[in-house]
């Protein structure tokens, strides 16, 4: 479990990343 | 199971919403009092990466002429926004009291949240490209509603040359929205209909051609224009079903069972 909330909030950070990448192509 | 239409946005989330759930369970499962750890840097780097989310959302917000994703983007952003300060807080919490059952549930929250928040940006963008794709196919109902105006052949020549492009991109635009598809049975609906725009084409332009010709020699006039009209029915009904099947989100749940 310690290990998985890390895990975690580091997948969201890069999950919100590509979503941002998502926006910048499709609004080119 | 498949819970996203398209393979980007499946590609996004999927990982981070199985994730999610997994981490739900188990502290639903694990209310054993196990010390959390320091969740400061990971929630900070959250922060961070949803603070520049937010200024890429309102700048596209501000300069997009799409009404409707400029009125949806703005609810999903601030639910990211919000859900962002939730797992502040719940960090701000365990390192007061790394046992703090409050923090815990405001991390599942915040967790939740983001997760719906970017579901719903993505939502709301990939909405916006299928708007842009029916407006390609309604650019090809407008040109084949002023066929019957063709009815000389210098016509026909400017009639196809404006026409050819606007099918070269519906062709290219719903083939790739297609291969974009989780959905087997809407793929299969898209490639049928595309199939048959793509087959009508030049029967199109051979029966205008005949009704041109039936028109100069005043023979089976009226043969050519139905053969003429009922081909120019059957593609816009093609691509009415084309902007029907682009709409849909829903599963068929025959299918995934």
């Amino acid at each position: 479990l310690r290990v998985g909330w890390e895990q975690l909030l580091t997948a969201i950070a890069r999950n919100i990343n590509e979503v941002e990448n998502q926006i910048l192509t499709r609004d080119s | 199971m498949p819970v996203f239409h398209t393979k980007t946005i499946e590609g996004i989330l999927e990982p981070v919403a199985q994730q999610v759930s997994k981490l739900v369970i188990l502290h639903e499962e694990a209310e054993d009092g196990n010390a959390m750890p320091d969740l400061a840097r990971p929630v900070q780097a959250v922060k961070l990466a949803v603070d520049n989310l937010v200024k890429v959302g309102y700048d596209t917000i501000n300069s997009s002429e799409d009404q409707i994703l400029k009125q949806d983007m703005p609810p999903a952003l601030h639910r990211v926004e919000d859900a962002s300060v939730l797992l502040l807080e719940a960090s701000d919490m365990l390192r007061d009291d790394p046992f703090s059952a409050p923090a815990r549930k405001k991390l599942i929250e915040g967790s939740r949240g983001i997760l719906q928040g970017t579901s719903s940006l993505l939502l709301a963008f990939d909405e916006s490209e299928v708007r842009k794709i029916i407006r390609v196919c309604k650019n090809v109902l407008e040109y084949l509603a002023i066929t019957e105006v063709v009815d000389k052949m210098e016509d026909l020549v400017t009639y196809v040359k404006n026409l050819s492009p606007v099918l070269t991109k519906i062709i290219k635009e719903v083939d790739a929205r297609e291969k974009e598809l989780t959905h087997q049975v809407h793929r299969d609906m898209l490639i049928r209909s595309l199939d048959q725009v793509k087959n009508l084409t030049p029967v199109l332009i051979s029966g205008v051609k005949i009704f041109i010709t039936a028109k100069e020699t005043s023979t089976g006039f009226a043969e050519a224009q139905n053969n003429r009209d009922f081909v120019v029915r059957k593609m816009s009904d093609e691509i009415h079903e084309i902007i029907r099947v682009l709409q849909l989100t829903t599963y068929d749940e025959e299918e995934w069972d």
